[in-house]
């Protein structure tokens, strides 16, 4: 509490002395700020990303500005996450990402969009016919269960995007996603999927802060 | 709005800048630099009260003080230095997980102060 000696801490008589406040004006700050991204203390990073990688992905982020009017009038805050896979058990034909999102406050993600971002590397003129899997942890299962799988046909070298359906949406909300991309060519001695550090495969998400549904007892 | 400079007493905006390195944060915020946590102080005599931010021109106050000081003893309750125009925060920083988090948190520099 700053020392007030009127009914109203703004309007003291004293002029206010930003130095000797100083302290106690940058714990507010703090404060305020963790509080608004419902966080309990700040972030402590484990596994830091390449900055080639963080510079692939804001390219991504920083698409069309949308007007910050239609924010104004919606109260509830949305967040871009760009969640960087990690690569679980792959081989030369078949690449397993896992992506971990975190589970923003007590009520979950509401997930509006979400891209897989994808670097392939193919030989010249060639193209390639690959499937994308979508996988989930059922409830007291500890395999994996395929939900969905889609047919790409990849034509050139490059990033490539792939707009991610409901199941792996579901999966994003949840925390935890698996995809598996699964080339068909039988000649490849290594994988087309790249992983390097500025090649690192990451989804990018567009959501809210869900409200998870209250069960009322009756 | 008024900026706070030099003596002045009235309600006016004070600017507060936090260095996020001086705070040992931008290691995990990536962007912006720091963040303005502007705040309005000063008072809000008789003759200023409910004219929030620019609108208080020299003429105004002038004749709201005549009213004022004829209809002293009239009015009751406080006029306070409030936050008149507000924007976002926009943050780009790492999670736990090291994901990329973009959001803009609403209503969170003070642009402008006034008098309620």
């Amino acid at each position: 509490n700053l020392q007030t000696d009127g009914p109203c801490p703004a309007c003291w008589g004293a002029a206010f002395d930003l130095e000797s406040q100083r302290e106690l004006l940058l714990s507010l700050a703090k404060k305020s700020i963790l509080n608004k991204l419902h966080l309990s203390q700040r972030p402590t990073l484990s596994r830091p990303v390449s900055r080639a990688a963080l510079k692939t992905a804001l390219q991504r982020l920083h698409g069309p500005r949308r007007q910050e009017t239609v924010l104004e009038h919606d109260p509830t805050q949305e967040y871009e996450i760009i969640s960087f896979a990690e690569t679980g058990l792959s081989s030369v034909n078949q690449t397993r990402l896992d992506f971990h999102f975190p589970d923003r406050t007590a009520g979950g993600l509401e997930v509006q969009q979400a891209h897989l971002m994808f670097f392939v590397q193919l030989p010249s003129n060639a193209t390639q016919t690959m499937n994308m899997r979508v996988l989930v942890l059922r409830q007291y299962d500890t395999n994996l269960t395929l939900t969905s799988q889609y047919p790409l046909q990849v034509d050139a070298s490059g990033w490539h995007q792939l707009l991610l359906g409901p199941e792996a949406q579901a999966a994003c909300s949840q925390g935890h996603l698996t995809l598996e991309l699964v080339t068909e060519s039988q000649a490849a001695h290594r994988s087309v999927i790249l992983g390097g550090f500025s090649h690192r495969p990451f989804v990018a998400a567009r959501v809210r802060a869900g409200h998870k549904r209250r069960v009322h007892r009756r | 709005g008024i900026n706070c400079q030099g003596g002045s007493r009235m309600c006016c905006r004070q600017e507060f800048f936090v260095d996020f390195r001086e705070i040992g944060w931008h290691d995990w915020i990536i962007q912006p630099e720091g963040y303005a946590m502007n705040f309005c102080t000063g008072q809000c005599p008789l003759h200023v009260a409910g004219m929030p931010g620019i609108s208080a021109s020299f003429h105004t106050a002038v004749f709201n003080l005549l009213k004022a000081n004829t209809a002293a003893g009239t009015t009751i309750g406080g006029s306070c230095c409030v936050p008149t125009a507000r924007r976002p925060l926009s943050l780009l920083y790492y999670d736990r997980d090291s994901n990329i988090v973009k959001t803009d948190i609403p209503d969170m520099v003070v642009e402008a102060c006034g008098c309620s």
